[in-house]
């Protein structure tokens, strides 16, 4: 899947892949303070038997929790299931629904997207990717989309998360890189000098099926030096 | 001027607000201009509605006054130590209210905007007051009002009233959205002392075309106009403040000694390397013979084009031509080596002896992004460059785009008696880099020195100049300490191109103030204005330089004048407090400064990527 990191201070974005494979549950967002939890677990292009090359991977299934409240959110492109203690509510993605639970409000817009709030100050959107009819190697996915994260604590850490906090770099030198419509450059981040490529990431907020460009600094090799660690560390055993 | 308008209408008057007056009035005495905008609004509908009052002032100006007054209750601006007033604004944002009012809006200009809730029929004036002081340059003195109303506006005004003690010898006014229809409306005038430029276009002039609800009037508004110059200077004295224009004219051009020293690397590739050389051949052109020149580029390596710096002969100038167009890019930024290489070679030319002996010597750095080779560590480069110049000649900065350290090329600029410019990438950036040389092209004195009888006065702004340049104007302002002083005399001593040069100039105090008593005309004390916003820029321009306890009391100075004389600096911000839903929300005036200024995504800008728009971005996971 692809990362877009959005860096208000700097007006600009940026960007990186994890290559994992299928299966891996990552950790998207912890937040010990609010108890909110998302984590997400690959999936791989459908596969045939003498298809032996690498493949890309999407987010196929996410865990939304609030440990506080004893509150899952299961989303699949099948199903959304909400845990409540013991109590348990299925919606399709053919439903068009607005659940105002108290501590939870859910908002599925019929085949397209899912708005989560999880009290005022923490809002997240599930995109729902439904594959072409026609296209044999693509699985449905989701896209996972932080909409307002005021209400998570500064204690917040995760892929996506370790990114609420303000980061600061700095862009050097952009040269021409292998492909002239991408320029290279040098980044200075968190005391590491990394080589980048400025490109274009889809955000499928606004139009679900073709998505929209943003202009962002790309992080190769797993966003090693950008992220905390490395992504293995944000490898988690099950989704919840 | 961006009037007030209902957001998100497209159209005059939509949803009930009625936009009845528009009004900029601007006071023009001995250069110092004070602007009052005034607008006024009613709410016509039946619910409440927003009103946005928007408006662009310029860079240089200082705000120092903001009411805003609905339906006869008024909400005045406060202005306040930057930190205090942040501490409010911050429990405001605590609560999830509102923004800052003041952002960089353009190259010369910042925007103002605010906006408020007016109940059913009830009514809203704003009034904004800036102040600056008007910059001669190229020979004329330039005041920029920007018009932007979006809609037609019921009574649309434009006055400006300019009185200057020494006669008005040029006016001209004239904007960038005017019709041959609307020549007419413009009237300008001027006799003697006092000028004066009218624009007042009925609802029908406003229209971009007969019948049409949408107004033709969006752009720059320039008034220009010089001042007589029977001598080469002229004392003015009001209230124990005085001021002093030196700008003589019919003086022998010096020629100058002149190392642009130029930022190559691969950040410059494409259009900004092209632009670069395009500015350079054209000013190659424009360079005279007895001028000599050089040209040092960075990399990852310097190059200097000659060992020595050169006279600028025809086949010089033709050879410099070439070397010009054959200008390639070579790597990462060593800025440290090619600053110290120019340098070094102006130091080793004076040291031989090379140069014309009366001559102005000059360098002009242009560069595009932060040192990446050689010496990074910016404080050293700034430390090195003033060890290496030693106070001898001024170095203008132009940083090229955004992805540079501006603040440190301001300040090394400063420190070396020359300033920093930015040059916006755009595609008159070649433009902007002639305009610059043209500015500094013809030095006329070099080490200029104003002295004033010591014992009589204090609180003198910047009284040693190293260069002046022909077309501009050196000011000096101060106070005046003896009550009992009958006259001022001011002794300027310069070095001219074939002597050095006395000049005298001396100012009656009665006299003076006399001629400057047209009531009409003068807002307050105007001179003591002029004087503390003259001393608040300097000691900013200073302060960018200083450090440690120094830096300390030039901070506490500035800051206590601007609290004092009432004006947004980048040290203090006005509070603004508005009444929204029966609780006041309160917003914060600041001062943006360009060493902050980024790239704007309206810009038309090529840069060598591309900048996001600033909606529709969430940290976020997904995949195509």
């Amino acid at each position: 899947p692809h990362f877009i990191i959005d860096v208000p201070q700097k007006e600009d974005a940026l960007c990186f892949n994890i290559n994992e494979d299928p299966g891996v549950v990552l950790n998207l967002i912890r937040d010990p303070t609010t108890g909110i939890i998302v984590n997400g677990q690959l999936i791989g292009d459908v596969t045939t038997d003498n298809d032996a090359g690498l493949h890309n991977t999407y987010i196929g299934r996410l865990g939304i929790i609030n440990t506080q409240l004893n509150l899952t959110l299961e989303v699949t492109p099948e199903k959304i299931v909400l845990h409540n203690g013991t109590k348990q509510k299925t919606f399709m993605w053919l439903d068009e629904v607005i659940l105002l639970h108290p501590s939870l409000t859910l908002k599925i817009i019929r085949k397209k997207s899912l708005e989560v709030s999880l009290g005022e100050g923490a809002t997240f959107e599930v995109v729902l990717h439904k594959k072409w009819k026609k296209h044999l190697s693509h699985a449905d996915f989701l896209g996972f989309y932080i909409m307002d994260s005021h209400r998570l604590s500064e204690n917040t850490h995760g892929l996506l998360g370790q990114f609420l906090h303000p980061i600061d770099f700095n862009i050097l030198e952009v040269h021409p890189g292998s492909d002239p419509e991408k320029p290279d450059a040098t980044m200075i981040v968190k005391n590491n000098q990394l080589t980048v490529t400025r490109g274009w990431q889809k955000d499928y907020t606004e139009d679900t099926k073709r998505g929209t460009n943003v202009p962002c600094w790309f992080i190769h090799n797993n966003a090693e030096g950008l992220i905390d660690g490395t992504y293995t560390d944000y490898v988690v055993p099950s989704l919840f | 001027i961006k009037n007030i308008k209902k957001r998100d209408a497209a159209d005059v008057n939509v949803d009930g607000i009625d936009i009845h007056s528009m009004k900029i009035d601007c006071k023009i005495t001995s250069r110092f201009a004070h602007t009052i905008i005034t607008s006024q609004a009613v709410n016509r509908a039946n619910v409440s509605k927003e009103a946005l009052f928007d408006v662009e002032l310029p860079k240089t100006a200082f705000i120092t006054n903001f009411v805003m007054t609905i339906d006869g209750v008024s909400y005045p601006g406060i202005i306040k130590e930057k930190e205090a007033a942040q501490q409010q604004y911050q429990k405001a944002v605590s609560r999830g209210q509102t923004a800052g009012l003041v952002k960089a809006s353009g190259r010369k200009t910042e925007k103002f905007s605010v906006s408020v809730n007016i109940a059913a029929a009830k009514n809203v004036t704003f009034e904004l007051n800036y102040e600056e002081l008007l910059k001669r340059s190229f020979g004329k003195y330039e005041l920029l009002i920007k018009v932007n109303p979006k809609q037609l506006v019921k009574q649309f005004e434009i006055e400006a009233n300019i009185f200057e003690p020494q006669g008005i010898s040029y006016l001209d006014a004239e904007a960038s959205f005017i019709t041959n229809d609307l020549l007419p409306v413009m009237q300008k005038s001027f006799s003697g002392k006092k000028g004066r430029v009218v624009f007042k276009p009925t609802l029908d002039q406003q229209r971009s075309c007969a019948d049409c609800p949408t107004t033709l009037l969006n752009g720059d508004f320039v008034i220009k106009y010089d001042v007589n110059r029977e001598t080469p200077g002229n004392i003015q004295i009001v209230n124990g403040y005085f001021v002093h224009f030196f700008a003589p004219k019919n003086i022998t051009r010096l020629s100058k000694n002149i190392v642009f020293i130029i930022d190559v690397s691969i950040s410059m590739s494409g259009r900004k390397l092209e632009q670069t050389k395009q500015a350079l051949l054209k000013i190659l052109e424009d360079i005279k013979e007895d001028d000599y020149l050089n040209f040092v580029l960075f990399g990852s390596d310097v190059h200097k084009w000659k060992d020595t710096l050169i006279q600028a002969t025809p086949e010089n100038l033709e050879e410099a031509r070439r070397y010009v167009r054959d200008i390639n890019i070579a790597g990462w930024t060593n800025l440290n080596g090619g600053l110290l290489a120019g340098i070094e070679m102006l130091n080793e030319a004076q040291r031989s002896g090379t140069l014309p002996e009366r001559s102005a010597s000059l360098i002009i750095m242009l560069t595009d992004g932060r040192p990446t080779k050689g010496e990074t560590n910016t404080q050293t480069i700034i430390d090195n460059v003033r060890n290496a110049i030693q106070g001898k000649y001024p170095l203008y900065n132009l940083g090229f785009g955004y992805d540079l350290d501006y603040a440190s090329l301001e300040k090394m600029a400063a420190e070396n008696n020359g300033l920093a410019r930015r040059i916006y990438e755009d595609s008159d950036s070649d433009l902007q880099l002639q305009g610059f040389y043209d500015e500094v092209a013809n030095p006329l004195l070099t080490e200029v020195e104003l002295k004033y009888p010591e014992n009589a006065i204090s609180d003198l702004t910047q009284n040693n100049f190293k260069h002046y340049y022909d077309g501009s104007e050196i000011v000096v302002a101060g106070r005046i300490t003896d009550n009992d002083l009958n006259s001022i005399t001011a002794e300027v001593t310069a070095h001219g191109a074939e002597d050095d040069m006395i000049f005298a100039e001396q100012a009656d105090v009665e006299e003076t103030t006399k001629a400057l008593e047209e009531r009409e005309y003068i807002f307050g004390d105007f001179i003591r204005r002029l004087w503390a916003y003259l001393t608040i820029h300097q000691l900013l321009e200073k302060r960018n330089a200083a450090k440690g306890e120094e830096k300390a009391n030039l901070t506490a100075k500035a800051l206590e004048m601007s609290l004092q004389y009432k004006f947004v600096t980048p040290l203090t911000s006005m509070v603004v407090t508005k009444p929204e839903d029966n609780e006041d929300k309160t917003a914060l005036a600041d001062k943006p400064l360009e060493a902050e200024a980024t790239r704007q995504s309206s810009q038309s800008v090529v840069p060598s990527y591309s900048v996001p728009a600033t909606s529709h971005r969430y940290t976020s996971v997904d995949g195509d």
